[in-house]
C-alpha cells in the first residue's frame, strides 16, 4: 500500500484487505513499515514491545528472523518498533545499498506466504523506496476527495521509472478509491476523473465511508471481526476478491 | 501546522486560519513546505511554476527572496515547487547547519508580516525539523479518529524535546481538533480523552467536517471565499480569533 499523500486509507487497507485475503485460505504476512505503527495497532498487537519487529527484519542482513501471529488464522506479522523512527537515518548510512536493504532480506529465506502486504508511511523517503524496490506490485488507495488527487501522477510517474530503473518486476496492481461517499457530488467527480485517466487502473470495488471502519482501529480487530456482515465488510471482502484475481492466486 | 499522522487537516488549517487572520487585518504570510503542495493549490496558486519557491526560500542563504502574493488581502505566500521533493536530501548535504537552513533565513531579514504560517508534510523528518527549530509556536491539528490520538505523545515529546534543546523559544500553542462529527461516539470519545489528558493545551474550537471544506481546495478558494457563512468558515474564524488571541495580537 503505497501513497505519499496523508490519510487516505493505507493502514485501513493493508488490514482489511490482508484479513480479507486471509480468509479465502491464503497465507498472509503483513509488514508494518510505518513508525506510526497504526497497522500494528490495528490487529490488536502490541506495538513497540513486540519482537521482532519490522526495523530488526529490515536490518537483518541475509537472517531474516520469525514472524509474529496475529489472532486472525492465516495471517502474520511484522510489528512496527519505535525505533522505525530512525530507520530512514540508519539506512542512510548503508551507503549504496540503502535502498535494497528490505528486497535482501526477504530474498534471503522462504516464506510460506502466498501474498506479502507492507504498508508505508506518507511519504516517498528511504522507507518507502525500500518497500518500492521489494515489491512485486503497488496497490494505491486515493481517498475520495480532491486534494488527494493532486499528488498521484506525481506518484504514478515515480512508480514507472522505478519499474524501468530499478525493480523491471514492480507492476501497478491499481488504485483503490477509499472513503468514497455516494451521496456527494464531490465523490462523483473523483470516481469518474479516475476512471477517465487511468481506465482499468482503477480497480472496480469501491471502500465506502463508514463509522465502522473508522472505529475498529480502536478496538485492535479487524473489520471481518467487529462488523462481518456490514458494508465495510462487504467492500474489503470484494476487494480481496479482485485483487487475488489480479494476483492470479484467486 | 505540525503533525506526522496524514490526513489529519494541516493544510486545510494552515489555509483557512491564514485567510481567517487575514481577514482580521493581521498580515499573514504562509510557507508551504510540503512537496505535495496542497496549500499553493487550496490558495488557487499555481503550483511548481510560481516563483521563488519555498524551495529557493530555504536554499537562498542570507539573502531571502521575495515573496508571491495571493489574491487575498494581506495574504503572502511562498508556493511549494517541485524541487521540494529533494529538500529533505539538500538538506541532508548540508552537514551541521542542516536542521538550521529555514531559521537562519528567516532571521536574515525583516518580514512585515504579523504572523508566519507552515505547513509540513505528514513526517518527522529533516524538513519538519527545519520548521520547529525556526517556529515560535506548534499548532498540531488532530483529527477526531482513533489513529490519529496513537502518534500524539511522541510527537508532544518531539516538540518537547526541541524546546529544551534546539529552540527555546518553541512553545506548544496547542492541538485544535478537526473534521469532528458530534453525531458520533468516536468524535464525542476523542473529545473528552483529549481534553482529559491535555487539558487547555486543546483549544476550544471544534472543526467540523463539512463537505465545503473538503471541496473549496478544488475552486482554489479558502473557505471564506467559497462560503462565507457556513459552519466551516464560522469554525475558522472561531479559530483565527482563539490562536491570535493566545498569540496576543488579537
Ligand atoms: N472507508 C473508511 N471509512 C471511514 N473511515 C476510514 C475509512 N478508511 C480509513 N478511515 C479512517 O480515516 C483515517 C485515515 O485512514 P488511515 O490511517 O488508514 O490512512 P493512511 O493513509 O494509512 O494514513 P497515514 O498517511 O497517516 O499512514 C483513519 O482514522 C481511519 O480510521
Ligand atoms: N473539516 C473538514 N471537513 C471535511 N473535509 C476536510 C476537513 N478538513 C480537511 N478535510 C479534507 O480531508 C483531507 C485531508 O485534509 P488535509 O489535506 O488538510 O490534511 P493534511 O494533514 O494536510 O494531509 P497530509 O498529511 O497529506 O499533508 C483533504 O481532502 C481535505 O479536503
Ligand atoms: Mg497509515
Ligand atoms: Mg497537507
Amino acid at each position: 500500500m503505497i501513497n505519499q499523500k496523508g490519510g487516505v486509507g493505507k493502514t485501513t487497507t493493508a488490514v482489511n484487505l490482508a484479513h480479507g485475503l486471509a480468509l479465502k485460505g491464503l497465507r498472509v504476512l503483513l509488514i508494518d513499515l510505518d513508525p506510526q505503527g497504526n497497522a500494528t495497532t490495528a490487529l490488536g498487537v502490541e506495538k513497540f514491545t513486540t519482537s521482532p519487529s519490522s526495523y530488526e527484519l529490515l536490518f537483518s542482513g541475509t537472517s531474516a528472523p520469525h514472524w509474529s501471529v496475529t489472532r486472525y488464522e492465516n495471517l502474520d506479522l511484522y510489528p512496527a518498533n519505535i525505533s522505525l523512527v530512525r530507520a530512514e537515518m540508519d539506512l542512510y548510512h548503508l551507503g549504496d545499498e540503502r535502498q535494497n536493504a528490505l528486497r535482501r532480506v526477504l530474498e534471503s529465506r522462504d516464506f510460506p506466504h502466498d501474498v506479502v502486504l507492507f504498508d508505508a508511511p506518507p511519504s516517498l523517503g528511504l522507507l518507502t523506496l525500500n518497500i518500492l524496490l521489494a515489491a512485486r506490485y503497488a496497490l494505491v488507495p486515493v481517498q475520495c476527495e480532491y486534494l488527494a488527487l493532486e499528488g498521484l501522477t506525481m506518484l504514478l510517474d515515480t512508480i514507472e521509472e522505478i519499474r524501468n530503473e530499478q525493480n523491471t518486476e514492480l507492476e501497478m496492481l491499481g488504485c483503490v478509491l477509499t472513503m468514497v461517499d455516494l451521496r456527494t457530488k464531490l465523490s462523483q467527480d473523483v470516481i469518474r476523473e479516475m476512471r477517465e485517466h487511468l481506465g482499468d487502473r482503477v480497480l472496480r470495488t469501491l471502500i465506502p465511508r463508514t463509522i465502522r471502519l473508522s472505529e475498529c482501529p480502536s478496538h485492535g480487530r479487524t473489520i471481518f471481526d467487529y462488523e462481518r456482515w456490514g458494508s465495510g465488510a462487504r467492500a474489503y471482502e470484494a476487494l480481496a476478491n479482485e485483487v487475488a484475481d489480479r494476483l492470479g492466486v484467486a
